[in-house]
């Protein structure tokens, strides 16, 4: 509808009219949310907008500080952040209004100098928004958000604010869905799908399992905890601070003697490295110095075994080698078989079915990306490596595990649950590039494939069968001497410039394109419009590359 | 390029080997418009006079005689500003397209390549040990965000917001010495896009050192600019 603002919850009808409220003239209601967002003469707590005449007023006051009225025609906005009355974790993100300590001693401001002189101050503090006599916890203290207080006797208190239910992690927090959006360090998170002011990789639609919406902190890397992008241009991102679950983690179905996917759930036993290194216990810091064990306390880090904790390619372990950091084990995949592979691995089309299919495409005929076979977001499905080990079902590789009539995969868009995948059959009966063929060496290249309606170029090439003119009247025949006479350029005298029929062509090598005499008795000759082939087909190259991975 | 593979013939057909007037190949390139190549600064660092490159265009191997082959001269360097490792060179005359000569697709400008995006890079650079050299090989390599690439485990800080990192973890797979100033390509709606100027490395295939490109969308803006004012 254009009318929701993220960030802000919206009340139709309603208005705020703060005796601090600052007037704008916009255009809509997202250029309103703007002057909110950058409103510097107090702190933009809502903004109101009037819909039947663009009227838009931000002010430092939310239904939570000040009566909202009615209003005809207008829409009441107010930040979120600024409506929340509970904590999270210590509370850092707490942006609530209250202002009485937990034994009901009024807060006193955070820039009076008495009856204490504080030591924690708005000029020290910008981004904790020490704001009136609001509670805080600009330093994260660890019972939540406090205040100096109005008594001489009591220099400071921490004051009763609830704990939000439902916003709290396990492990490193890869399973954290919740709201939170502001960073340890105070800094308000940047929107996942947002390139401002940040510009990242980490697309929504790409990392579809990660849950990257609005701004809320994740961990879709394997980060110790969950964090964010940043929305100060100085600060590219921050640890957000997410209490721990107090209830256990979910259970996982542990792999114990082979691998799928990346190996994260291995917790088995191996414990020595591809080049046959022992693991050095990850409880130990020699010979190599690592905080693995502190950082990640629930990834099975037990013993020596080889473990996956930060979801890099498969498991590894740091060795016993002073030389060595580090290396990747050897841990059987699930599935494997001595049996030679037989499909064609380096080609990118499939044979029969595409059930021996075992190239590299992940993309569906739509253009849509994969959902890897090891996930179940956003699509809940079967055909798991483990129920199909033979299906070679490794990472968001298009298959055909169940015999259809094509490759095909889950997609990543949760609206589209599975596609067939841009492949194509591969020739039967090709002798492209097979060394039994006997290709010319000596041929020359195609210039131009022929009739192709596109020109290279000036068009010099140009074969196609426009003959119509950038003005759309028909074209003459280069052999008819009528409406217009002409000698200079006809079939006999330039037999190598494709003038049959009535199309146009650049006989004379015209550096504006092809052109022809018209059949207007008023225009003589015309050029007309084709289309460059360059525009239309970069990045597609006629033999299709093998995009190899293997090494 | 070291482990991948040996590239089908003609399947890069953006793919340029920069090489001195006497026939040596020192870089890769990329054709983005008839006239116009795409390399790596570093590159040009050779000479500042036009006339002593040259640019070998739709051959699959390095000695390049091919009967595909199409040569130009250099008329231009023009440089990418901000120091990134970016230029252009302009061509004597345009390329002739054709199914073994075809420029590749420019991104827009700005556009961050999504990590664990699968790219390829290509090049006719040392292989070290892996087969294939002496032909275009290529290597598929997966993106990694600049954070996981500045974090201590990878570069430690070393990457530019105008640079991108791809590369596996374990190594391996990697552009190396030679195929500077050759294509990063992404697929995308069933083209290549060049996403990146394969631009340097801490070594050549090594675990946790990805390979470093130039980030073409950076200098999407300059490089039409250029195209169009010259």
């Amino acid at each position: 509808s254009g009318t929701e603002v993220d960030g802000y919850t919206k009340t139709e009808g309603a208005q705020i009219l703060s005796l601090q409220r600052r007037q704008y003239s916009v255009n809509n209601v997202a250029e309103c949310a703007a002057k909110c967002d950058t409103e510097t003469s107090f702190t933009c707590r809502s903004f109101t907008y009037n819909q039947r005449d663009d009227g838009c007023w931000t002010a430092p006051d939310n239904s939570k500080t000040l009566m909202a009225q009615r209003g005809k025609s207008t829409m009441l906005y107010e930040k979120k952040v600024y409506l929340l009355e509970c904590t999270f974790g210590t509370g850092k993100q707490y942006r609530g209004t209250k202002s009485t300590t937990k034994t009901g001693k009024t807060c006193q401001r955070w820039d009076e100098r008495y009856p204490h002189t504080p030591n924690i101050t708005p000029e020290e503090y910008p981004r904790a928004e020490l704001e009136s006599n609001f509670c805080r916890n600009p330093d994260g203290a660890s019972e939540g958000p406090w205040c100096y207080t109005t008594d001489p006797d009591t220099r400071w208190e921490y004051c009763d604010v609830a704990i939000c239910p439902d916003e709290c992690m396990h492990c490193n927090g890869e399973d954290y869905r919740g709201r939170i959006s502001i960073t340890e360090d105070s800094y308000t998170c940047q929107r996942w799908d947002s390139q401002e002011p940040h510009s990242h990789g980490y697309d929504p639609h790409a990392f579809s399992d990660k849950d990257l919406v609005e701004n809320f902190c994740r961990n879709p890397d394997g980060e110790r905890r969950p964090w964010c992008f940043t929305t100060d241009p100085s600060k590219r991102w921050d640890y957000c601070d997410i209490p721990r679950c107090t209830t256990p983690p979910p259970t996982i179905a542990p792999e114990l003697t082979c691998i799928t996917g990346n190996g994260e759930t291995y917790r088995g036993t191996v414990a020595v490295t591809k080049s046959n290194k022992t693991c050095q216990s990850w409880s130990s810091q020699t010979p190599h110095q690592h905080y693995y064990l502190q950082m990640y306390t629930c990834k099975g880090l037990d013993e020596n075994y080889c473990r996956n904790p930060d979801n890099v390619a498969m498991p590894w372990c740091y060795t016993t080698d002073n030389a060595t950091r580090w290396e990747y084990c050897d841990v059987p995949r699930c599935g494997d078989t001595d049996e030679p592979v037989t499909h064609p691995e380096e080609e990118d089309c499939y044979e029969g079915d595409g059930s021996s299919y075992r190239g590299m495409t992940s993309e569906t005929i739509s253009g849509k990306k994969c959902q890897d076979w090891s996930a179940m977001i956003p699509h809940n499905h079967s055909y798991t490596p483990q129920n199909y080990p033979k299906a070679d079902l490794r990472m968001n590789l298009c298959r055909n595990p169940d015999g259809d009539e094509a490759p095909w995969c889950y997609t990543t868009d949760p609206s589209v649950r599975w596609e067939f995948c841009n492949l194509e059959q591969c020739p039967t009966n090709s002798t492209e590039e097979t060394p039994t063929a006997s290709p010319n060496p000596q041929t020359p290249s195609t210039a131009v494939p022929p009739h192709k309606d596109c020109k290279t170029g000036n068009g010099e090439t140009y074969r196609g069968p426009t003959s119509i003119t950038t003005k759309g009247v028909t074209c003459q025949a280069w052999s008819a001497q009528s409406p217009h006479q002409h000698k200079s350029f006809t079939p006999e005298t330039h037999p190598d410039k494709g003038l049959e029929g009535n199309s146009c062509r650049n006989p004379g090598n015209d550096a504006s394109g092809p052109w022809c005499y018209t059949t207007d008795n008023n225009t003589r000759w015309d050029y007309c419009h084709i289309p460059n082939c360059v525009d239309s087909k970069c990045g597609t190259p006629v033999a299709k590359p093998k995009r190899c991975f293997g090494r | 390029i070291v482990g991948g593979c040996v590239s089908k013939p003609h399947s890069w057909p953006w793919q340029i080997s920069l090489q001195t007037t006497w026939g040596f190949h020192f870089c890769g390139g990329s054709l983005i418009h008839p006239q116009w190549v795409l390399t790596a600064e570093h590159c040009i660092h050779k000479s500042e006079d036009p006339a002593y490159y040259k640019v070998l265009l739709g051959v699959h191997t390095k000695s390049g005689e091919e009967p595909s082959r199409q040569e130009r001269n250099v008329e231009k360097l023009m440089r990418a500003p901000n120091n990134a490792d970016i230029a252009l060179l302009k061509l004597q005359s345009p390329a002739m397209i054709n199914d073994k000569v075809l420029p590749v697709c420019l991104p827009e400008q700005d556009y961050i390549v999504p990590a664990r995006t699968e790219c390829y890079v290509t090049g006719w650079g040392q292989t070290r040990g892996t087969a294939g050299a002496g032909v275009l090989k290529e290597t598929g390599v997966p993106v990694i965000e600049n954070k996981i690439c500045n974090s201590p485990r990878y570069m430690n800080g070393e990457i530019k917001e105008d640079e991108l990192c791809a590369g596996v973890n374990e190594g391996g797979m990697d552009a190396c010495k030679g195929d500077s100033g050759g294509p990063l390509v992404c697929n995308s709606q069933n083209s290549y896009i060049l996403q990146g100027v394969t631009s340097w490395g801490a070594g050549c295939a090594a675990p946790m050192r990805p390979g470093i490109y130039a980030r073409v969308s950076t200098f999407a803006d300059w490089i039409n600019k250029t195209i169009e004012d010259n």
